[in-house]
């Protein structure tokens, strides 16, 4: 474990509850994309199978069933608590153009064909473009809550200090996965066009909205 | 190689 990893970890784990108190505190979930709800449910639970069948640490323990917890509560607040606030008219992105893709490249393009191993490679391709229905969510309307906006800095934000600590073990222990790293890489990719708009934007008090 | 493998990161 190092400083970029945790740091990683806790923006990560900071996106997830941001998004789940402002659905929980505005009884709303306007402008939240369910769609990227339920594709980060599929990819922690596809990811955290190994729960079952290896022990790491605590810590990892800990996270892991935090992280699929805190997802399916999410999903279940935008389509049956606050169903009445979900925004689905936005929400058209259509989840099988990532799904079936990204299903057969893991079963092609993976480190091992066994099942855990090909289910943990499709939760990494998955995770990689599961905010585009959320970020074309954003673009489709045209705005975001400068809350969401938060959501989506602290998660994107994670996988940019993932990379760092890729790089990291890479020097430090010689580890790399290059699966991972690829992935990471095109995550991190597409959130630089809204990084942009939050520094500039955000982060000087405005609210996040797109030229028309 | 026969062990599975391990993925310690999140």
């Amino acid at each position: 474990m190092n400083l970029f990893r945790l740091a990683g970890d806790v923006s990560h784990l900071l996106a997830i509850i941001i998004l789940l108190l402002k659905i929980w505190r505005t009884r709303s979930c306007a402008g939240i994309s369910g769609k990227s709800q339920i594709l980060f449910a599929l990819v922690f639970t596809t990811r955290y199978l190994d729960l079952l069948t290896t022990f790491i640490s605590f810590y990892n323990t800990t996270m892991k069933v935090i992280y699929i917890g805190c997802s399916y509560a999410t999903v279940w607040m935008i389509y049956a608590k606050f169903k009445a606030t979900y925004d689905s008219n936005h929400d058209t992105f259509r989840m099988e153009f990532l799904v079936i893709p990204i299903a057969a490249l893991s079963l092609l393009v993976n480190h091992d064909f066994a099942p855990l191993e090909i289910l943990w490679t499709f939760s990494i391709y998955l995770e990689s473009v599961a905010i585009l229905p959320q970020l074309f969510m954003v673009s489709k309307t045209g705005e975001a809550e400068t809350i969401t906006s938060h959501y989506l800095f602290a998660l994107g934000l994670y996988r940019a200090l993932y990379l760092m600590n890729w790089i990291w073990r890479f020097f430090a222990e010689g580890f790399f996965d290059l699966i991972a790293i690829v992935a990471g890489l095109v995550q991190t990719i597409l959130y630089c066009d809204f990084f942009y708009l939050y520094i500039t934007k955000v982060l000087k008090g405005k609210k996040l909205s797109l030229p028309a | 190689e026969d062990e599975e493998r391990q993925h310690d990161e999140l």
